[in-house]
């Protein structure tokens, strides 16, 4: 079954 | 109120030529992207840049009491640590009272401050309040320059009942785009004969693509993603795959940029 991706890696914080 | 459902606090970085927000989900599964120009505001004045870091459910509670004829001000105070928000007394339900939310602090990770509300009738004809100022840790986003290999623009108000419907049947969602389809489906909600015969594309959906995207998302998050509708006629997927989904509306004098990271794997 598929899982949730994240955006990390994507987007950084400062 | 569109981005209190996804983040809980940002900071609104204030500059001469617009406000903008940029906040990731706790999760980090979304975040959301807003900015308003200048002109937006029927006044507008940034003596220096500056962040305004709110508590958003705690502003958007206090946007409650507005109502869609009052017109809003902000305003910030070099070194002041709240930000304050006075309505105009148009609406003969607000005009005889004065209402002040105040609360200290610029922690807004502690829970809603306690507030005060002091009513009279006799009171002037404005609405005071205040909320108090945080800072957030900005983010960064090299990103957003990618080039999609879809966009599909279509009316907002068809996205936000497509998903409504949809989140009553599941908890995610397929969506497809091909040459001259754009398929957005419950996962195994038709045998795909049924699909077949009922692909078309209805009025006011434009396909732009360079390759067949098939992306699977949560629909609590894009149903959130679609209470931005009323801001904008119009709404924009852009999808490649493998890559978060970009959830655009438009304004004349700004916009409101939701990104979704997709499900991953089999």
């Amino acid at each position: 079954s598929k899982q949730q991706g994240r955006l990390d890696g994507f987007f950084t914080m400062k | 109120k569109s981005c209190s459902i996804l983040v809980t606090d940002a900071n609104f970085e204030c500059n001469e030529e617009n406000i903008m927000l940029q906040a990731m989900d706790n999760s980090h599964i979304a975040l959301v992207s807003v900015e308003i120009g200048a002109p937006g505001f029927t006044s507008y004045r940034c003596d220096r840049t500056m962040p305004l870091g709110v508590d958003l459910t705690s502003l958007t509670k206090v946007l409650r009491c507005a109502k869609d004829e009052n017109i809003c001000t902000l305003k910030a105070a070099d070194e002041a640590d709240v930000l304050n928000l006075v309505y105009d007394a148009k609406s003969a339900f607000f005009s005889p009272f004065f209402f002040a939310f105040m609360w200290h602090g610029r922690d807004a990770s502690s829970p809603f401050p306690p507030f005060f509300l002091l009513c009279s009738a006799l009171l002037p004809l404005f609405i005071h309040l205040n909320i108090s100022l945080s800072s957030q840790t900005p983010i960064t986003s090299s990103w957003p320059e990618t080039k999609y290999d879809t966009r599909v623009t279509l009316p907002s108000a068809e996205f936000t009942r497509i998903v409504r419907d949809l989140s009553q049947l599941g908890e995610h969602v397929r969506i497809e785009v091909s040459k001259e389809v754009v398929r957005i489906s419950k996962l195994k909600a038709k045998s795909s004969a049924e699909d077949e015969d009922n692909d078309s594309i209805p009025t006011g959906v434009v396909i732009e693509m360079n390759q067949h995207v098939s992306l699977t998302f949560s629909l609590k998050y894009l149903v959130n993603f679609s209470k931005s509708g009323s801001l904008s006629g119009e709404v924009q997927l852009l999808m490649s795959n493998d890559v978060p989904l970009l959830v655009a509306y438009d304004f004349t004098q700004g916009y409101i940029r939701c990104y979704l990271a997709p499900k991953i794997g089999d």
